[in-house]
């Protein structure tokens, strides 16, 4: 089991150590990834031994190695297929943005109610009505789910889905969920990161 | 000084504590908002320890105090001016997003290369070309800009902002920029949000 803030940052890790495969780096320390992040060397090799992963001295940790091992932790060498409820601005660019290259995420359906998006093509898929979302959920296997309707419609799309076999909720809408404790569900702002920045602009 | 960790967090007790002040709650321990954020109540208090917040036994912290002080210190007490470039889905979809309600981020010009949107109109805004960006930051006092381009555009802009005044920049292509060290960047990925709640679906 690992601790929600060791998790939150393993997805960062891969990111940084793919890059470094691609660039063909065989080995990495982990001051060389605290520089990366702007963590503490030690707070990195705290939380990679939590699952066993010891770098050695002078050496570092094998890239390719840990690369494979994250993966398989957080599930990754596995497709994850999902659904994408509210085909608006934010729900078209986050399928389009999740459908290119091999990407774990496969969208497997999309839902919208508006006339002019209902019934539109996303690639292979057509997108189906939320009202289809207790038939299509199943059908399609999708145990993960994107929120990306306006609030209003928020709370009743998140039971539809979780009712019909979601397993997890990534939720845009600017609304407070009533959680299903069943289901692993994230609510994500943007803002929060210009927030962030904002900090830096207090001169 | 605040630690990058701390200050990542920040703005996610600020959410939590203007909850709290909506519903009119006065006080609030440190294990109260633990179970929130599924971090330790130590850990909490150590972050706001960093700026001289302590709790009192038996109290906990003042909520109104303690939203003041995290909005005085993320600089959310003033007003942010910022620019959009790329006003396709995610681009608009994020420029109405932070339009809404009294937020500290003013969106005070919006850039587009696409003959369909420059000239189309965002709330009073128009959009520019982005060929504009160095006559039009200055002018609006725009310091902080959202990028939201394709990857092939997003080096160009990120530069012809930062010479421009930009001092930072929330970054949304897929590509690892070229930083300017003297501007603050952040890289915004949500596949790695899909890539924490993927973990729980390991089984
Ligand atoms: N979390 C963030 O950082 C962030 C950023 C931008 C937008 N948002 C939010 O994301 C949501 C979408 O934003 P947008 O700009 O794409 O809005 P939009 O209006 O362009 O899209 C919303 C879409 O949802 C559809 N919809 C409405 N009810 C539905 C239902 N019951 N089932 C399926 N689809 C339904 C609409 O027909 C529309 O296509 C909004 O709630 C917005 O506030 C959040
Ligand atoms: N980080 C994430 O999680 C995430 C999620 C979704 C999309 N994206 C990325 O965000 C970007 C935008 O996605 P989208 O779906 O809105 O694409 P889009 O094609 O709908 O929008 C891109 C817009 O940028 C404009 N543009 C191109 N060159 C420009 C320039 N030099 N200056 C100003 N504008 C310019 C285009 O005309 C278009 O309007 C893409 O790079 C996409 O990969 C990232």
């Amino acid at each position: 089991e690992i601790s929600p803030l060791t998790l939150s940052r393993l997805p960062l890790y891969l990111r940084c150590l793919r890059q470094l495969q691609e660039k063909g780096t065989t080995h990495v320390s982990s001051s060389q990834l605290a520089q990366q992040f702007e963590l503490s060397a030690s707070l990195i090799r705290k939380d990679l031994a939590q699952f066993g992963e010891f770098g050695i001295r002078g050496t570092g940790y094998r890239v390719d190695e840990l690369v494979d091992r994250l993966n398989g932790l957080l599930g990754l060498d596995r497709i994850h297929k999902m659904a994408v409820v509210g085909m608006g601005s934010l729900g078209s660019a986050l399928a389009r943005y999740l459908s290119v290259n091999d990407r774990p995420f496969k969208i497997v359906a999309a839902f919208d109610v508006d006339g002019g998006r209902v019934g539109s093509k996303l690639g292979h898929l057509i997108v189906h009505h939320s009202r289809e979302i207790p038939e299509v959920i199943p059908e399609t296997g999708a145990r993960i789910a994107v929120l990306a309707v306006p609030a209003s419609a928020a709370q009743k799309c998140y039971e539809d889905l979780t009712d019909s076999g979601i397993e997890a909720v990534l939720n845009f809408a600017p609304i407070r969920l009533k959680r299903n404790p069943a289901v692993r569900t994230k609510s994500v702002d943007f803002q929060i990161y210009l927030e962030e920045l904002a900090y830096f602009l207090r001169s």
